[in-house]
């Protein structure tokens, strides 16, 4: 089962 | 003060339609640059990001940087009362707690003023970093429109797998399965009807239906899509808005526990 990735694990808060 | 003008309604109409089912409040932010705008969804899978540059716009002037906090929702009401051939002017003030929408037909004979309350929101930025992507691919947007709703029929996620010369999109649900394969033209004569696969490694990646659905709300904005992929990174949807910029999705994968 593929879980989904928040855009937070990505992309930093600026 | 903050002003500017642009020769027709209908663009930034589908802009708004092409972001209020993703998001419910966001902020434009004003610069010498243009128009910006960056949110995420609520649940924090993906982030939109809208760019109309300067140059675009009939007029625009700037004499400060300003962030104008609106309700999406709000706002493209009031879009919706201009037809798609009025000319548009937006104005507020430096300090001012209003935007003010002026919808002018082409023939001059009607005007139409509308005040809209701004909010005081704090929206996370997130930076956006450049890089490069291992797939592109450009493709008419209706016809990527068409698979994401086709797919959405038999189940919730499409597996993304991109090959040389071509792309397969895959769905399984309880129902059955799917996979429309996507080859790259050979031999284009209209531009907006080619579909291209840059390939600098293969990928397959998996992303949620719902989320490219509401994306696909920006298909009026431009006859193209491009779909940048790599591997497990958010997959960038872009649809160019002629003259004036871009709107960009942002779609976090679904990757193996």
């Amino acid at each position: 089962e593929k879980k989904q990735k928040s855009i937070l694990s990505f992309f930093n808060k600026t | 003060m903050f002003e500017c003008r642009l020769p027709k309604a209908e663009v930034l109409k589908k802009t708004m339609d092409a972001l209020k089912d993703l998001i419910k409040e966001a902020v434009w932010d004003v610069s010498a640059q243009g128009l910006s705008l960056q949110s995420m969804d609520s649940s924090h899978v993906s982030l939109v990001q809208v760019t109309l540059r300067t140059e675009g716009f009939d007029t625009f002037r700037c004499d400060k940087n300003i962030a104008l906090g609106v309700n999406m929702d709000t706002m493209q009401k009031l879009m919706k009362c201009a037809s798609n051939d009025d000319n548009i002017t937006l104005k507020s003030e430096d300090n001012g707690d209003l935007l003010s929408l002026i919808f002018e037909s082409p023939n001059g004979e009607k005007t139409s003023e509308y005040e809209m309350k701004l909010m005081d929101l704090d929206i996370e930025q997130l930076g956006i970093p450049d890089q490069e992507y291992s797939c592109t691919i450009k493709m008419p947007s209706g016809e990527f429109q068409r698979i994401c709703r086709d797919l959405s029929n038999i189940g919730e996620s499409v597996n993304i797998t991109v090959v040389k010369g071509g792309v397969d999109f895959s769905a399984k649900g309880d129902i059955g399965n799917a996979k429309i394969h996507v080859t790259e033209s050979s031999n284009v004569d209209n531009e907006k009807d080619a579909v291209t696969v840059e390939v600098n490694e293969p990928v397959n990646l998996t992303f949620a239906l719902r989320y490219l659905n509401f994306f696909t709300k920006a298909t009026p904005l431009s006859g193209q899509v491009s779909l940048s992929i790599s591997p497990d990174v958010p997959l960038v949807v872009a649809y160019e808005i002629e003259d004036l910029g871009h709107v960009k999705y942002f779609l976090a994968p679904k990757i193996e526990n």
